[in-house]
């Protein structure tokens, strides 16, 4: 053990699932009614048949959206805004998109493959004006594998923190400090994972989701830098502010 | 640099 008391690991794991109870977005009820709810065949078609500039714009409306939780999130974990500001920054910058794609998994159905996109579950093929299929097959794989980890909210939760709370960050003024709470993150989501969960290396397949993640995170931001070439009016005017902060 | 972030850090906790 990282030189810890049980209690203290009790306390870290029980702020960060509160903290991520609080804070994402849609609660499991909410996402189990949804379930079924799909995007019809004309929604679909009406998807296909917008600008790659207005959906584009939509998507990063969505992903926005989602960040913005995923900062609220940081927020309410107590370690977390005991690191400098920073490095609150710079986890944040770095590793908000990772979150919002761990928490993905959580609105993403693997018995259709369908994931919740304004409101309804809509296919891989809702997006197709985007141009960007290498990228949404990537990202509806991502999900569909981190489905078929069964996680539970609270590992979730934690492993979101862990993800977040990540000392593969350059230029961190306080890599030591990160580092130790990163630790005992994963040392209470080992400990849960082996409660509930049969297959012992549970852990370890989620631990190795880690370098697609970052990988898909690279691909988005080489799709946004060729959108952004042939359009930049568009990112300039009509993307979120945030969104052009974090990603350009 | 990061202002809408540092922004959100700093505000209370909508």
């Amino acid at each position: 053990a990282p030189g810890v008391s049980m209690g203290e690991l009790d306390r870290i794991a029980q702020n960060i699932i509160k903290s991520h109870l609080e804070t994402c977005q849609y609660t499991a009820e909410e996402l189990q009614q949804l379930a079924w709810q799909t995007h019809s065949y004309e929604e679909v078609k009406m998807y296909q048949s917008k600008s790659r500039e207005v959906l584009w714009q939509q998507c990063a409306i969505q992903i926005t959206h989602a960040i913005q939780y995923v900062v609220e999130f940081a927020k309410r974990i107590t370690g977390f805004m005991e690191l400098c500001q920073n490095d609150q920054i710079l986890l944040l910058k770095s590793g908000c998109l990772e979150v919002v794609l761990v928490r993905m998994c959580r609105a993403f159905n693997p018995l259709n493959n369908t994931v919740l996109f304004e409101g309804k579950y809509g296919g891989m093929q809702m997006f197709k004006a985007l141009g960007c299929d290498d990228l949404v097959s990537a990202v509806f794989d991502f999900a569909k594998s981190l489905c078929s980890l069964q996680l539970t909210e609270e590992e979730i939760a934690l492993f979101s923190a862990a993800v977040l709370i990540s000392t593969d960050r350059p230029w961190l003024m306080e890599p030591r400090k990160v580092q130790k709470l990163q630790e005992k993150i994963y040392f209470a989501l080992q400990h849960i994972m082996q409660k509930n969960h049969m297959d012992e290396d549970a852990l370890a397949k989620l631990i190795g989701r880690i370098p697609t993640l970052a990988a898909l995170c690279t691909l988005h931001t080489e799709e946004l830098q060729a959108f952004q070439q042939l359009h930049p009016e568009t990112v300039n005017v009509l993307f979120p502010p945030l969104y052009k902060e974090l990603f350009n | 640099k990061h202002k809408i972030l540092h922004r959100l850090l700093q505000n209370s906790t909508s």
